[in-house]
């Protein structure tokens, strides 16, 4: 089928937030994001991969102006969550592919992945939905990343502002 | 804002596969997924947490049919992509809560995650984008989330076929 990448897409100000081996069992996905809802806390990606020994890693993405307020929204949640380390990221940025379409993820990825590596950027979060394909990357490399992607996928990109 | 969720996606004969412990270099995402687009893999959900040590885990996830296509294609892969061992799981469901204009996705996520918790069922792998949050989930409690799901947020459940 046709592909249509339609935009590239990103946000250069975001952060990360990863508990580090919480239990992997019913009720802790919701003992993380009760909490983060309460408190009003702005949560872009919600990023879970499988187990390993009973525990896995939950990663969300926020704008760094919302780490104090999420930092805050866990406090004292340790216990009732269970995490092992907490590690906080304010120096990514997200970007991503756009397309109308997609049957198989596969394509797009494979291209966007391939221009990345390209340029030694290293993708440390993926996600998808229906219509995008979403990594995390070092926020120093967001205009070299945007930059090459829209090369990638034959797009015009606007002129800085 | 008024949270608008829309409906309960879901899609019922899904498998994953988890290639763990790749290194976490630029790169390797691309040579996972080049040998999926050029055979034709339809890919669903792609899933990469933080790293550790210099490894993290890749997970996709495809329909169960598509699992030998999938096998094929990494095949000989090996060396290039560098896994420790791949793990190939065709149990899962997909669900997904449909939401319009989400600004945050902590609220929808959370009576997400309750409800599901609420009927023991455990959350394997979590994405989000701007309008869903998606989980993969044993297949077997399938009907249980859905039907669990529409009461959560409130919505009438289509009779089954
Ligand atoms: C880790 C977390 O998602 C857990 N599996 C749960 O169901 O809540
Ligand atoms: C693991 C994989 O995503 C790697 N970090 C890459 O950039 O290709």
């Amino acid at each position: 089928e046709q592909n249509v990448v339609s935009g590239i897409a990103y946000s250069r100000d975001e952060a990360k937030v990863t508990l580090v081996k919480v239990p992997d069992r019913p009720g802790i996905a919701a003992s993380i994001f009760g909490p983060l809802a309460r408190s009003g806390v702005n949560v872009d990606m919600i990023v879970q991969n499988i187990g390993a020994d009973g525990m896995t890693d939950m990663t969300f993405s926020l704008g760094k102006d919302e780490i104090a307020k999420a930092t805050a929204a866990l406090e004292g949640e340790k216990a009732a969550i269970g995490w092992t380390d907490i590690v906080i990221d304010d120096t990514v940025a997200k970007v991503s592919v756009v397309g109308i379409g997609m049957r198989s993820h596969a394509g797009v990825a494979s291209k966007m992945f391939n221009a990345l590596a390209a340029d030694g950027v290293n993708i440390k979060v993926i996600t998808t939905s229906e219509i995008k394909v979403s990594v995390l990357i070092d926020r120093r490399y967001l205009e070299l990343a945007v930059r090459s992607l829209h090369a990638a996928f034959g797009l015009e990109q606007e002129p800085a502002a």
